[in-house]
């Protein structure tokens, strides 16, 4: 699975994600990625977010849209709002990460794996690329 | 108003020293691509949606991650491949799902998102859709890697084993 969120100069906000899915699904299954409120969500009000792992439990949590209802409605930072959908996507047992942009501010992430391809850029920051 | 961009290639149970040198650098490369695809358009006022795209669509296109080119194999040995976009200004969406012929499937689903009243296609008609609009097409050997046969043919010699948990490769 990949993705990509983005903030540009006029504040707009977008969100894209794509896969292949699971090695050797079955029966059409379709994971979170396409869902959109689940791997894909993005709003000028909140934050751009777009996911990768375990798709059953980020359709279940409808994590993309959670997180920015939370900026939203609750006034917590993404970075915030992105750890604790993290967090209780752990609890639920499930795996995986995110990315997310908000309404200022570079870029950023969290998971709950050993690793994640991951990188950001900003017009104030120096590009950054991680793995583990 | 400062433009800001972030990418990912999937996550997983990777540990530092899990992968060799090789696919490390091949994935840093890719993520480098990626980035600067998507950077390019906001560094010249482009539209977030744009770099958006541009950047998820150098991925698909690179095999070392599971998009587009490089996905991973269906039980039945076919790769199907599902994408979204969606701009946070009017909140407009488009996704896809079950593409096999379409070589930059979240191109799909943005021609979903503008160019039709739906916000979710699936199968072959997804597929036709995109056709229809002139969405560059691909025959499905483009999308296959030896890679991922191997991983799939690992994963069906276990058929016990559960299909979504250490063998996970996603």
């Amino acid at each position: 699975t990949v993705g990509a969120v983005a903030r540009d100069m006029a504040g707009r906000m977008a969100a894209a994600t794509s896969t292949g899915g699971l090695t050797g699904k079955k029966w059409g299954r379709v994971g979170d990625s396409p869902l959109i409120g689940a791997g894909t969500y993005a709003d000028d009000r909140a934050a751009a977010v777009s996911c990768t792992g375990a798709g059953e439990y980020f359709i279940r949590l409808g994590i993309a849209h959670e997180l920015c209802a939370r900026v939203r409605l609750a006034g917590d930072l993404p970075s915030a709002a992105g750890e604790a959908m993290i967090g209780e996507l752990g609890t639920m047992g499930g795996k995986g990460g995110l990315i997310h942009v908000g309404r200022d501010g570079p870029g950023g992430w969290a998971f709950n794996t050993p690793g994640m391809y991951r990188a950001r850029a900003a017009a104030d920051a120096a590009p950054e690329i991680a793995i583990y | 108003m400062s433009w800001a961009l972030a990418i990912h290639g999937g996550s997983g149970s990777m540990r530092r020293g899990h992968l060799s040198q090789a696919d490390d650098e091949a994935g840093r490369a890719g993520l480098a691509a990626a980035l600067e695809a998507g950077a390019a358009v906001l560094r010249r006022g482009g539209s977030a949606l744009d770099a958006a795209q541009a950047a998820v669509e150098v991925l698909e296109d690179d095999p070392h991650f599971n998009a587009g080119r490089g996905s991973v194999f269906t039980a039945e040995g076919r790769i199907e491949c599902d994408a979204a976009i969606m701009a946070g200004s009017d909140l407009a969406a488009g996704a896809v799902a079950g593409l096999r012929t379409t070589r930059h499937p979240v191109a799909a689903a943005r021609a979903v998102m503008e160019r039709s009243p739906h916000v979710f296609l699936a199968g072959a008609g997804a597929d036709a859709f995109a056709h229809a609009h002139d969405i560059e097409a691909a025959d499905p050997a483009w999308f296959e890697t030896a890679e991922r046969r191997r991983q799939l043919d690992e994963i069906l010699a276990r058929p016990d084993g559960r299909f979504d948990s250490d063998m996970k490769y996603g």
